[in-house]
């Protein structure tokens, strides 16, 4: 009987996070900065008495009670075009946005893509970083990215850190219309001219940077039942 | 009508005690991150109608002391947490995800009547 209320006060618990079951994880993901220091700064006013704005993410300079870090759930794309010389790495970036919930409100949604550790007295050569919106979702191994939709192209000296883009706009649409989300179309090229001579070397690069290559959207929302103007009155 | 003096011992009287709720002994921290748990608190004791203006108390537990010292049918005021501060929890859903969360009212900071 002990074990049956138990397990009921679980699953209240449970909805109470606003998750649907108990997760069962495989392994940890790793946690970024970030979200750590927020966690942190946060315990330690806690712990101190200091009174806090849990609708305001001040590390952010957003609004906003919830953050999620989403992985990338994409592929990587081998197409005729990787063997052409400048081309180094194709990847299809997918994030599922199903677990906001339908009353929260998009605040902050930023891709993060981590090239990896680069060695400095090594230097890699420069990228070009594309970025497009997918017009149709991944069928029969192909997809087409918008013709004309490159909305983020960056040139980046290497070595580099962990590069971010704003995606809200595009998140919240997303967000409104599920069926929108097909995802990005990464594509990082290879600046300027080079030497032919130097195209194994450049090949490991690229092998290291597909290996390495890490992509995730850092997702803030803010519900209306915990900061919306009755609670802002009622706090 | 003469008052009643207080029949609570002091230990008993309302005030914060310590619970720690260890996310380990519920076979939460599979999934969550941090913390591994917290100082909940709880609140417990009696409220007095002689000590309600000394324990944190509201002017109704005042009254409803007041009543219940007239008729002892109606219940004591009730030792209630008066004042609460929030935890963040950092935790992993199914999805992968791994999620910050701000709760309200989590910790009992002080106890009333």
């Amino acid at each position: 009987a002990w074990g049956q209320t138990f397990q009921f006060q679980d699953s209240v618990f449970i909805q109470f996070l606003g998750l649907d079951k108990v997760p069962s994880p495989q392994k940890f993901q790793p946690v970024p900065y970030i979200m750590r220091k927020i966690f942190q700064d946060r315990e330690a006013a806690a712990a101190a008495g200091d009174s806090q704005d849990s609708c305001y993410v001040k590390d952010l300079g957003v609004r906003g009670n919830v953050l999620r870090l989403l992985p990338d759930q994409g592929v990587f794309l081998y197409s005729k075009q990787l063997s052409q010389a400048s081309c180094c790495l194709e990847k299809l970036l997918y994030f599922n946005l199903s677990t906001t919930k339908d009353k929260e409100q998009l605040t902050m949604a930023q891709l993060g893509l981590d090239l990896g550790p680069s060695t400095y007295y090594n230097p890699g050569p420069d990228l070009e970083l594309a970025l497009s919106l997918v017009q149709e979702p991944p069928g029969w191994g192909r997809f087409f990215p918008k013709p004309g939709k490159v909305f983020v192209l960056q040139t980046v000296p290497w070595p580099q850190g962990i590069l971010h883009f704003n995606l809200l706009h595009m998140a919240k649409d997303w967000n409104d219309n599920p069926q929108k989300n097909s995802g990005l179309f990464l594509e990082i090229q290879v600046k300027g001219d080079r030497d032919p001579g130097v195209d194994s070397q450049l090949k490991d690069t690229c092998a290291r940077l597909r290996r390495s290559l890490r992509a995730s959207l850092l997702v803030v929302t803010l519900s209306p039942e915990q900061c919306g103007p009755s609670s802002r009155k009622r706090r | 009508a003469a008052i009643p003096a207080p029949q609570a011992p002091c230990k008993n009287l309302c005030h914060r005690h310590q619970l720690f709720i260890s996310f380990q002994d519920l076979g939460w921290h599979k999934w969550i991150i941090a913390p591994r748990g917290f100082m909940a608190n709880y609140c417990h004791g009696e409220c007095p109608f002689s000590l309600t203006t000394s324990l944190n108390s509201s002017n109704y537990a005042f009254m409803q002391a007041l009543m219940q010292a007239v008729d002892p049918e109606i219940p004591q005021a009730v030792c209630i947490p008066i004042k609460l501060s929030p935890i963040s929890m950092l935790y992993q859903d199914n999805n992968d995800n791994v999620i910050l969360r701000h709760y309200e009212d989590m910790v009992v900071d002080e106890c009333g009547c």
